[in-house]
């Protein structure tokens, strides 16, 4: 028993935020640093 | 039980690969991120009044006739704000798999009014279950553990080109997807799907990882990332430079011009040509290589993200703790 499901390939949050005239104002606002999702204590 | 673990969202901004989940009986349908990244199962649920909850499908337990309530509590702190929540059990449809008496986050606060305008309602987390939070049961050790799969090994196959085609495949491997045979290289930490890469050259010569390094295998993660340095060294010698939407701009000509990038990982090489680096978009063209800023103590971390399992179908075996590779078809 194997599954497959489809993943769908969809404009990324960064389109949609740049779309909306809102991405600047995420990256103003938000410290972006990838890496921090591996290490939570650390963030 | 409320375990704070932090994630920052920015990981998800150039995700590209959703796929859709039913939760509860009915079903009930959310657009998720398969995240071999993160461990949690999590949606916004209708206690939800965040800005970001309005714009996405929102889990109702009332609607549900085999969901069950627990007082746990669940937080996520993401770098841009907390998804806080509450715990629950209910039966999951993934692909044809009926994951009962799954636990899932569902979601009281989401992490920042932006997540208005996300592509995805939840995260679908793919990793072990030492980093979920609250001691969650992962979605595929659910699976694993009710004996739903045949083998406990989970492949995912990202198209580069169509808008579907990709594919995470539980239980099984398809040797369509791949050319040549997969290679297996051990997981060095228990946790991400974290290997051993011996370097990383371009060219030939050692831009980074001269003396071995780690690398998580994060489908939750688009891009190439690692340490600032190495990748501001990747980025002046490709010609990228900052645009003010955070991204690194660079002339698309280079695509014709530049090397391969070559992570040798147990020995194998595994190039990734600048038409997989350097990302085109509306005739612009942008460095997928991504600075991150991570503990000394923690050693050089690279993130080997959409980019990388776009060339390299991947296998993620928790039966012997390894991943397998193999250039695409």
């Amino acid at each position: 028993t194997t599954y497959k499901v489809s993943l769908t390939r969809k404009k990324s949050l960064r389109q949609n935020l740049i779309e909306n005239g809102k991405l600047k104002d995420f990256l103003q606002n938000h410290q972006y640093n990838i890496g921090s999702k591996y290490f939570p204590s650390e963030a | 039980t409320t375990l704070m673990s932090d994630e920052p969202l920015q990981n998800y901004l150039d995700m590209e690969y959703f796929g859709t989940i039913g939760i509860g009986t009915p079903p009930q349908d959310f657009t998720v991120i398969f995240d071999t990244g993160s461990s949690n199962l999590w949606v916004p649920s209708i206690y939800c009044f965040s800005y970001a909850c309005t714009n996405h499908h929102r889990f109702n337990p009332q609607e549900s006739s085999t969901f069950q309530g627990t007082s746990k509590t669940l937080s996520i702190a993401y770098g841009t704000g907390s998804m806080t929540g509450i715990l629950g059990y209910d039966t999951v449809q993934v692909g044809g798999i009926s994951d009962t008496n799954q636990i899932f986050g569902l979601s009281e606060t989401e992490p920042g009014s932006f997540l208005y305008y996300a592509p995805f309602d939840g995260i679908l987390g793919l990793a072990y279950p030492s980093i979920s939070s609250s001691g969650a049961t992962p979605v595929f050790d659910n699976m694993w553990n009710q004996g739903l799969v045949s083998q406990d090994l989970f492949s995912v196959y990202l198209s580069k080109d169509d808008e579907s085609g990709s594919v995470v495949q539980f239980g099984g491997i398809d040797s369509s997807y791949y050319t040549g045979t997969l290679n297996w290289v051990p997981i060095s930490v228990e946790g991400y799907w974290q290997i051993t890469v011996d370097s990383i050259t371009m060219g030939g010569e050692p831009i980074a990882c001269s003396s071995g390094c780690q690398a998580i295998v994060d489908t939750g993660t688009s891009l190439l990332a690692g340490p600032t340095n190495a990748v501001a060294n990747i980025q002046s010698y490709i010609g990228a430079s900052e645009t003010s939407y955070g991204s690194m701009a660079i002339s698309c000509s280079s695509i014709n011009s530049l090397p391969d990038i070559v992570f040798t990982i147990n020995g194998i090489q595994y190039p990734v040509p600048p038409t997989a680096y350097i990302l085109q978009s509306q005739g612009s063209c942008s460095s997928g290589f991504q600075g991150m800023n991570i503990p000394t103590a923690s050693g050089e971390l690279w993130i080997l993200g959409d980019i990388f399992i776009r060339q390299y179908y991947t296998v993620f075996d928790r039966a012997n703790n390894q991943v397998g590779l193999a250039p695409v078809a």
